[in-house]
């Protein structure tokens, strides 16, 4: 039974392709068998693996809006361990043609119950900054929710929709939807972001991962190369707050 | 005749929000009547104005989803010659619903032609990070489009799909759309900063402001107080570097 995340948040820019590819590629070193699915129509995590947006026969959008197969659109990346499924612009048709199906928030669910899916132990998924179609899909498929946030005044209001949008989706398609909040983009040296995180370790307690990422510019340049952080700048910070991250979650899922 | 911009950008976080703020506050400064309009079903803009999203009455909602006049909408704000036209969640709806009607594309130019909207030398219009019917409402009542950007990777990049929607608008609906991108939350010490800023002057030459905003970490206060940086902390580098901004833009619009 491999295990399902979703990264999304209503605000853009908190850092949740940079956490999928991160914390994707941190499970792959310890060993797992990791996909990533690239479920926004920018296509930044198709793109950080060094691929051109676009090139690939098969993307997510065949999987949502055609019904293909999810073993046609897996591809390699230069990571051990690490697969991919790569997004392109056409899931902008995703978005706007999907609701329409009935049952349509099922689609990705059913597409990762085939034998090709269970191969893998985990399986990331990149979502856009909309609570669209596409979003809903991947909260219905997933176990569960990584919701990335800075520390700062809008990102933390927009907790509060989230909250809103598991209470719907746990009523309308996925009742075990669990969730973990990650603080990203730490400047522990500011005022405004120590407070913040404060108040959210108050507000949220064990609904906020212990581990936390701070502001590592290496994580900013390795999309340019188009390796993870674990390969680009091993003993970064960045690297090792995903393997703290990593170890945090290896452990939160024996527990389930 | 009102001039009318959109703040608008795929990538999210790039301050699409903080600059339709600043710079409409900056704009008010200078004397100018400027109405501030926020189509983002995140209602950041609303909140930074210290206001409750969704205890509006009327919001840009029930001006795109039920038709309703303009001028029910317009709020005051606690800044002289700034008013606010407030969002809400129900724009999530208007996102889904909006574009099975016929020439749903031109409800927001139609409204913006009414009496009640020429009062105003600007209307700034933020927009949510997603391209769906929200965003083409905007970019066609548009006069100019604002594409703030960071001086990152997957930033830049956004600007290619950026230049795909301008032909596709300007072909469909909107042919005198013109564009500008402003650099913002440069970090001047980052190498990574530097080079991409260096990248985009040569690309796009004159369609780059002058002017470029830096990080400043006022900038990110001054939404928890609900007033603009002009006014919370009118000497910071925010505010100097958003009134030069304002400048340059009326100095372009005169040009028009
Ligand atoms: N810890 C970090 N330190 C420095 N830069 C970071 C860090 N995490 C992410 N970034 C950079 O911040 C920007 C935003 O991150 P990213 O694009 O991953 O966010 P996102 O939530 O996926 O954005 P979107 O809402 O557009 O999908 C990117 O340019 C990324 O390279
Ligand atoms: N120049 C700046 N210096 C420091 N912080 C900034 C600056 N500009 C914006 N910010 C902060 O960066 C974050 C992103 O900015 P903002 O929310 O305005 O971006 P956005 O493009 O509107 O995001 P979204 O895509 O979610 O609508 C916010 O927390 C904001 O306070
Ligand atoms: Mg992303
Ligand atoms: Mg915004």
């Amino acid at each position: 039974m491999s295990y399902i995340i979703a990264f999304s948040n209503e605000k853009g820019g908190v850092a949740k392709t940079t956490t999928t590819y991160a914390l994707g590629a941190a499970l792959a070193e310890l060993g797992s068998q990791v996909l990533l699915l690239d479920l926004d129509p920018q296509a930044n995590l198709t793109l950080a693996n060094g691929l051109e947006p676009g090139k690939s026969a098969h993307t997510s959008a065949e999987i949502l809006l055609d019904g293909s197969a999810l073993q046609d659109s897996i591809q390699t990346t230069q990571t051990t361990n690490l697969q991919l499924v790569a997004s392109s612009s056409r899931m902008v048709d995703a978005e706007h043609f999907l609701p329409v199906r009935m049952n349509y928030q099922f689609i990705l669910r059913d597409a990762l119950k085939s034998p090709e899916a269970q191969k893998f132990d985990y399986i990331l998924m990149d979502c856009p900054p909309s609570m669209g179609a596409i979003t809903t899909n991947a909260l219905t498929a997933a176990n569960l929710l990584v919701i990335p946030t800075q520390a700062e005044y809008f990102s933390a209001y927009a907790l509060r929709d989230m909250m809103t949008i598991i209470r719907r989706i746990r009523k309308d398609s996925n009742p075990d939807l669990a969730y973990r909040i990650l603080i990203t983009l730490l400047d522990e040296r500011n005022r405004a972001h120590r407070a913040i995180r404060e108040q959210l370790q108050q507000t949220f307690g064990a609904g906020l991962f212990t581990a936390v990422i701070e502001i590592d510019t290496r994580l900013r340049e390795s999309p340019i190369v188009g390796i993870p952080i674990s390969q680009y700048r091993p003993n970064s910070r960045g690297s090792q707050q995903y393997r703290i991250l990593a170890q945090e979650l290896v452990d939160y899922v024996r527990q389930q």
